[in-house]
């Protein structure tokens, strides 16, 4: 689950 | 969040505004480009379908509908207001949007974190907003007198991912496993589209002279 962290960017 | 994550979301709400105000106020969308603005809540239509699956904090939630709302206001008005749309350049907005936005779709579906719905369209924003300025910079070569809003809704919005570059420099330093090469490479393509730009928005300002760029 690489993306999980970016996700919260806009 | 980080200083720059916060200042990069701050330019891009400055940007909406200075925007919002020009159409608003003024009452004119000359020289903004329509097909950009149309890109524009088209990736965000795509990036936030998680809107309400997947909960950050109350501040992406929010900044999520500020952008939502703001990108298809925008369009509404320089396609439905009554005195806002005559004032669209129509003939010098000829970017051909149409064409831009199958190949990010195509490429979304060949580049993404994990082959799910959410995240397919998560990457095709990301490459769409990588190019979605691109109507708007040829709609700016084209414009004789461009205005001072316009050009600092361009100049806001390329402050924004110049923050965010800096913001993932120091993600990539304080977090573990902050790697991310689709938003990266995307963020970095997109921030160089601006380089011409700022390099006559400088000069303007430096020398106290309208901004013009060549054609």
């Amino acid at each position: 689950n690489s993306g999980s962290n970016l996700k919260d960017e806009l | 969040m980080n200083l720059f994550r916060l200042a990069g979301d701050m330019t891009h709400l400055v940007s909406v505004v200075v925007l919002l105000l020009k159409i608003h106020t003024i009452k004119s969308c000359a020289g903004v480009s329509l097909k950009t603005q149309e890109l524009y809540a088209l990736v965000f239509a795509a990036r936030y379908l998680d809107l309400f699956v997947h909960f950050v904090s109350l501040y992406n939630t929010v900044m999520k509908l500020v952008f939502l709302a703001s990108s298809f206001t925008i369009v509404w008005y320089m396609r439905r207001h009554k005195i806002v749309r005559r004032t669209y350049d129509k003939e010098h907005d000829t970017f051909r949007h149409h064409f831009i936005v199958l190949p990010c779709l195509v490429l979304g579906l060949l580049l993404n974190e994990k082959f799910t719905f959410r995240e397919v369209m998560w990457a095709f924003s990301i490459y769409l907003e990588a190019v979605a300025i691109l109507p708007q910079l040829v709609l700016l070569q084209r414009t004789r007198n461009i205005d001072n809003l316009t050009a600092q809704y361009v100049f806001f919005l390329g402050a924004y991912r110049v923050l965010y570059i800096f913001n993932w420099i120091y993600r990539y330093f304080t977090e573990p496993h902050f790697v991310h090469w689709i938003s990266w490479i995307a963020g970095i393509v997109q921030t160089l589209l601006y380089g011409d730009f700022f390099y006559y928005y400088i000069l303007s300002w430096k020398n106290n002279v309208k901004l013009e760029l060549p054609a």
